[in-house]
């Protein structure tokens, strides 16, 4: 269950 | 020219398993620094920062800045040629399509020369700003290992949370469901052995265990694994490499619907 969100919702690219 | 010697090669074959199941090609870094890689799996879910550091090496020589794609699923099988004992040196020129692995037996009367194709690889390069988490648990690696290998029998989610009683893992499945417990530690004569709470804030938060159990595929790295962890944000699990530096693993929650 639940929504799984991505790494790229945290982070930026540098 | 790019050359790096490794002594104990089996090193780089246990990070190299730590990574394959993640991800399938990645731009390894090189710079006087060392040899470094940050790739996130394909569905951009978790990402994998792993650091060897120069002074780590017996022999380390980068004349300047630059990256190597690899497909990580064939260096594994490169790496298989080498022997648990064996030296590992890999070699890059300048302009090259091509890295060299060289394997050398301890008693060097055994030297494999492999060579693999490069790749030109387009991937983002992540900023992770450094942060102070609410929690972070320390604990033996193997310990970890076990307890995601068990919930993930059970059901596909793993629920962590910290408070001052210690941190618990839980997850929920068809067949029912699981909470392991483990305290605080620090009384034991061993400090592989030993678990440590730093609790801020208590903090709940769920992750997609297929990723957390390959996370644990670094378990042979470090007798300790630190998992980092705040509300609302990626969760980190750290192993670090003796003398060398580190495998970090970043994880995005999942949140209710």
């Amino acid at each position: 269950g639940g929504v799984q969100l991505a790494i790229t919702d945290y982070y930026r690219s540098s | 020219m790019f050359e790096l010697r490794l002594v104990q090669g089996s090193l780089l074959k246990r990070v190299i398993d730590a990574i394959k199941d993640l991800v399938n090609d990645a731009n390894f870094d090189c710079s006087s620094t060392g040899f470094s890689l940050q790739a996130m799996d394909s569905s951009h879910v978790a990402l994998v920062a792993l650091l060897l550091r120069s002074e780590g090496f017996e022999h380390f020589r980068c004349d300047r800045t630059f990256s190597m794609g690899m497909s990580i699923a064939n260096m594994a099988k490169m790496l298989k040629c080498a022997s648990n004992d064996d030296i590992i040196t890999i070699k890059a020129d300048d302009g090259t399509d091509t890295v060299t692995f060289m394997f050398e037996s301890p008693s060097q009367d055994k030297i494999s020369d492999i060579e693999m194709k490069l790749m030109d690889i387009d991937s983002d390069h992540l900023g992770i700003p450094d942060a102070e988490y609410e929690a972070i648990v320390r604990m033996p690696s193997t310990e970890f290992g076990s307890i995601c290998t068990s919930l993930s029998t059970i059901g596909d989610t793993v629920t962590i949370a910290v408070s001052k009683q210690g941190v618990t893992f839980s997850t929920k499945g068809d067949i029912g469901s699981g909470n392991i417990t483990c305290r605080q530690n620090s009384s034991t004569e061993k400090p592989e052995e030993a678990t440590i709470i730093e609790m801020k804030e208590p903090v709940v938060l769920t992750f997609a265990l297929k990723y957390i159990t390959t996370f644990t595929k670094a378990t042979s790295l470090s007798s300790q694994v630190t998992i980092s962890l705040s509300s609302d944000m990626p969760v980190v699990v750290e192993y670090k490499i003796a003398e060398m530096g580190h495998i970090r693993y970043y994880l995005a929650p999942k949140i209710e619907e």
